[in-house]
Parts: structure tokens; C-alpha cells; sequence
């Protein structure tokens, strides 16, 4: 059997840090957080994870906006590392390596 | 992944998509999203929870955009994405068609954006429009693109696939994803094409398979039948 997805509506007019407060509605934040670490798990050594989450915490600032906003928005939201949700969305650039 | 687009006899297009990852658990964070501005859907996508990209959207009755991975040939070319990202300020290729979807006005300036705005990585894009002749495959690379395979139905070129190897190389031996989507086109015919045939060409094994999460299938003069399901996985 196939399943819809869930819809969330999120408004380009709120501010990128709080426009995906909705996402909570709709998900579990103990699962998301749970979730997100095993992907980052299943990707990244551990060992590698650890060395470079503050390097990835420092690179932030090179992070566009409203991008950068919505990353620190989502970490401060699910109660993650935010160093987790960048990895989390340089998955693919990551994984191409 | 597997991207199909394609043109029925009326010139309608359609845009379908697989999106294929090894991660199960992705389905259970797979969810559409609509943007809104000013309380309108400006666009909207499906995506992944804490995931702020897009490969998959539609900009109603403009376009319709998809992304499948194109892997680099040299591994050891990593460090150049770090330059890209980092160095450069460039964008994930996820970033770039939530940029598009939000920015670019029709198809051509879709296609523009997609082929020549810098990106971090290797990509291709799958971009569908409104009108008869308004389909296209971008292989991405960093800096622009490597291609540009757009539909030619009055040659009878009715549909474009791709998975995500460059569609004048063959495939590697072990995958038959393309070829089986293309049978099943073929068979299907220019005649019977709609989202519904469509589909069922995306849930043919092994074009459908084991690591694929969701299918979407859309038409960009139809927006409201957008439509993505998510895949139970063996």
C-alpha cells in the first residue's frame, strides 16, 4: 500500500528562523532527533562526526540566508546540535564524496 | 532516482519522479510542503522533515522540477565541494530549485537558472512546463551545463528518462532501470500518457525497487493533482 505523505503549510512571510515551527504540529521531536542521528549515523564515521561537528558548527556563518535562518530555526525548534542540521542538509553534497 | 518526463498527443506534459535513497526512515519524514506568500501557495515540493531543500516541486502553471543524483567519476575531486560550498558560496543543488521554484518566472527561465547558476556538486535536472515542447534533462555540472536534452516530439522523442547516469553513456550492466522505463513508454504510447500511466510506469520493478521512498507525478497546467506516495519498501 502506498501512503500520502503529510502537507505543511509554511509561510514565506514569517521570519526563516520561526517559519518551520509547523513541522512540530505534524512530527515528533524526540523522533525527528532520533531520525536525523541515524541518518547522520548511517553516513558519517563516528569518529569523523565528532571531529568535525565544530568545524561544521564554525561554518555557519558561510551559510546563505534565508537558509542559515530556517538551519538555526529547526536546531533551536528540535533541541539539536545545529552542527547535526547542517550536516543533515549537505547530505547529498556530502555523499557525493 | 528515476525522472521521467513527457508530452501526450495534445501537448499536455507530464513530470514523474522516483526518489530513490537507502535510508527507511526517510519515509517516515517524507511530507509535501507548500510555501505560502501572502496566504497563497507560491510553490510547493516534497521533502524530508529538517531538510530545508527541495528535490522535488512545482511553480503552478509555470514548471515542474526534479533532481537525481549525478555521481562525481573522480572521488577523489571531494575537496572541490568543499571549495565549491565553502570558498565559492556556492549552492547545495537542493537550494537551487527552491530557488528556482520560488524566483524563475516560466520554463525557459527555469531552464536558465538551473543551467547556469553555480551549484556545489554534480546534478541532474528534470524540468517540466506548460506548453507542447516543454520538457528537458540539465546534466549539472559545478560550474554550468554538461548538457541540455530537451523533448522533441514532432520527431517523436515524446519522453525523456533519467535515472543518474548521462543519457548518452549506457548504463552500468546491473542497472535496468532505464531500459525498463522505457519499454514500459513505449508500450504505454504517446496515446495513453497521463499522471495515471505514468505512474505505473514509475511502480514497474526494478524502476521502483527496494531503496525507493516516494514517487511524485505533476503537470504545471494541473497543479492540483500533484501527487506523491510514499513507497513500501521490501
Amino acid at each position: 500500500a502506498e501512503l500520502a505523505p503529510p502537507t505543511l503549510n509554511i509561510s514565506l512571510d514569517e521570519d526563516p528562523e520561526v517559519r518551520w515551527k509547523p513541522l512540530l504540529t505534524v512530527f515528533d521531536k524526540d523522533f525527528l532527533n532520533k531520525a536525523g542521528a541515524q541518518v547522520i549515523d548511517s553516513t558519517v564515521p563516528k569518529w569523523v562526526h565528532h571531529a568535525i561537528a565544530p568545524v561544521v558548527s564554525a561554518l555557519e556563518k558561510y551559510v546563505p540566508q534565508p537558509y542559515a535562518g530556517e538551519i538555526r530555526g529547526m536546531a533551536s525548534h528540535f533541541g539539536g546540535k545545529i552542527s547535526d542540521v547542517i550536516l543533515l542538509n549537505f547530505a547529498y553534497e556530502i555523499s557525493a564524496f | 532516482c528515476t525522472s521521467i518526463v513527457a508530452q501526450d498527443k495534445s501537448g499536455n506534459v507530464y513530470h514523474g519522479r522516483n526518489l530513490d535513497y537507502p535510508h527507511p526512515i526517510l519515509m517516515n519524514l517524507t511530507m509535501n510542503v507548500d510555501f505560502l506568500k501572502n496566504g497563497e501557495v507560491m510553490y510547493r515540493g516534497t521533502s524530508f522533515a529538517g531538510y530545508v531543500g527541495l528535490w522535488t516541486g512545482q511553480s503552478p502553471n509555470k514548471f515542474t522540477v526534479s533532481g537525481d543524483e549525478r555521481r562525481s567519476k573522480r572521488w577523489y575531486n571531494w575537496w572541490k565541494n568543499i571549495v565549491s560550498a565553502f570558498l565559492l558560496g556556492r549552492s547545495p543543488v537542493s537550494w537551487l530549485v527552491r530557488e528556482t521554484l520560488e524566483g524563475a518566472e516560466d520554463f525557459q527561465d527555469a531552464v536558465m537558472h538551473l543551467s547556469k547558476i553555480p551549484i556545489i556538486t554534480g546534478v541532474y535536472y528534470i524540468v517540466g512546463g506548460v506548453r507542447p515542447g516543454e520538457g528537458v534533462v540539465i546534466t549539472r555540472d559545478r560550474t554550468g551545463p554538461a548538457d541540455i536534452w530537451p523533448l522533441d516530439p514532432l520527431n517523436g522523442r515524446w519522453y525523456r528518462v533519467e535515472t543518474n547516469y548521462d543519457h548518452w553513456l549506457p548504463p552500468p550492466a546491473t542497472d535496468h532501470r532505464r531500459e525498463v522505463a522505457n519499454k514500459a513508454l513505449n508500450a504505454t504510447g504517446q496515446e495513453q500518457i497521463n499522471l495515471e500511466t505514468l505512474y505505473q510506469v514509475l511502480s514497474l520493478p526494478p524502476v521502483c525497487n527496494g531503496i525507493t521512498i516516494y514517487t511524485t507525478t505533476m503537470s504545471a497546467a494541473h497543479p492540483d493533482e500533484y501527487r506523491s506516495l510514499i513507497r513500501q519498501q521490501s
